[in-house]
């Protein structure tokens, strides 16, 4: 389903250029549950940019779903990104001006789903993550995991192929990370591919495949037991 | 240093109210470290900006250093602020206009440091954070963790009386998260009272007080061998 083949990625700023990635290949099955974990400042938010089509490659080659990514100009890229992927963001990336019910109806909104369906689906998914009665709130009337919990609903309302989410639940405590966990298992018994960055080694435990960066490579992958 | 009695803080919404603190009352001796934990939602961010002059209780008494918190005007109770206290914000709050070496000195412009001297305090700074080699770009050309350590190097750069650190490693891989928590009882040991929110019960152990947290009120505080 996604084939990353040798890929870097170059920052150039000024005289000083930052690799970010120095040649990573990796291949994620269709159902597959990949967790990365990594140093901070060793690429994984940039791999997983790349992997979501939201950024390209300095050189290397990425095939989703049998797609060349290259051979796509950015409106096709951003169509194929929107039907395939739903992406939980670092930094969450609400929209301010609008509600909680609202955000998590964007990826709907452009989808064309009617709006009596959309707001079912959305309220549905704010319900799974704790915070229906939130609704009608905005994103900076809400305490920082509250804000991630609403980025997760988003994510999963489009029933998207597959979910990139980087570091879902960094800013959540033990037990809501762990019912935002049970969220995700679902979604991965019913099909869905899942890629995960995570700093905590108990929460990327869930996954069936771990992949450790560092310095803008892959050093390691662990598969089972030896997790 | 921080004598909280029964605040609360409720926040009114069109015809709904939060009540994100229920009756909250905390001592922190001179020198202390506690770490404050508790499920999302449950308002410890929104304890420490009070506590941080950030904000104001809806109800009840906060004397910091001896001054009743109330018996400030806005302005009074800023330069309190800027004077005693830095802090480490769960959203970290870098001007993205600034650099990260510039974001780091604005503590030292407050203070109206000398241009020389706010330079060369950033820079060793940054570089007890390991960014010495960014200084120059801008907060959107950083990782989540990246941002979250210049924001900890901002904290640091003005010797303050009080750091409170809300969530300062949750977007951190758990050697760059030991390096700052070793940063910070550095800093205790040389004095600096510490109150530091956290998800995760390893950086909890570094403290010498824990706080429990649940639905705006404190369950239960933990000392020593407890916790
Ligand atoms: N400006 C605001 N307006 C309305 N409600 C708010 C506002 N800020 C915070 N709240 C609410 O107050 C409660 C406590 O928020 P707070 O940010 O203190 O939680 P927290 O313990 O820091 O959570 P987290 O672990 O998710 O960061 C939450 O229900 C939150 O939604
Ligand atoms: N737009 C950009 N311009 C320049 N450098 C960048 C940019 N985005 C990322 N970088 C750099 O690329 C490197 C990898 O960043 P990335 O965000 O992928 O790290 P990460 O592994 O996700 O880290 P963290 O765990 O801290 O989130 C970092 O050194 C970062 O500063
Ligand atoms: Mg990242
Ligand atoms: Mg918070």
């Amino acid at each position: 389903l996604i084939e990353v083949q040798d890929i870097t990625k170059t920052y150039i700023m000024g005289d000083s250029e930052v690799h970010a990635l120095r040649g990573v290949s990796l291949g994620v099955e269709h159902g597959e549950y990949v967790a990365v974990m990594g140093p901070s400042g060793s690429g994984k938010s940039t791999l997983m940019h790349l992997i979501g089509c939201l950024d390209r490659p300095s050189t290397g080659h990425y095939t989703l779903d049998g797609t060349p990514v290259e051979d796509l100009d950015d409106v096709a890229l951003s169509a194929l990104r929107n039907r395939k992927i739903s992406f939980v963001f670092q930094s969450f990336n609400l929209i301010s001006q609008l509600s909680v019910a609202e955000n998590v109806e964007v990826p709907l909104i452009y989808r064309g789903t009617p709006r009596e369906e959309r707001e079912q689906l959305a309220a549905q998914k704010l319900a799974s993550v704790g915070l229906a009665h939130r609704r009608n709130h905005r994103p900076n009337e809400l305490s920082g995991g509250e804000c991630q919990r609403v980025a997760i609903a988003r994510a999963l309302v489009s029933d998207p192929d597959i979910v990139l989410a980087d570091e879902p639940t960094g800013n959540l405590d033990t037990k809501t990370g762990e019912e935002v966990m049970a969220i995700l298992a679902e979604l991965n018994d019913s099909g869905t591919t899942i890629v995960m960055v995570t700093h905590d080694i108990v929460k990327a435990k869930h996954a069936k495949r771990l992949v450790q960066m560092s310095d803008g490579k892959i050093d390691r992958q662990l598969v089972g037991e030896e997790k």
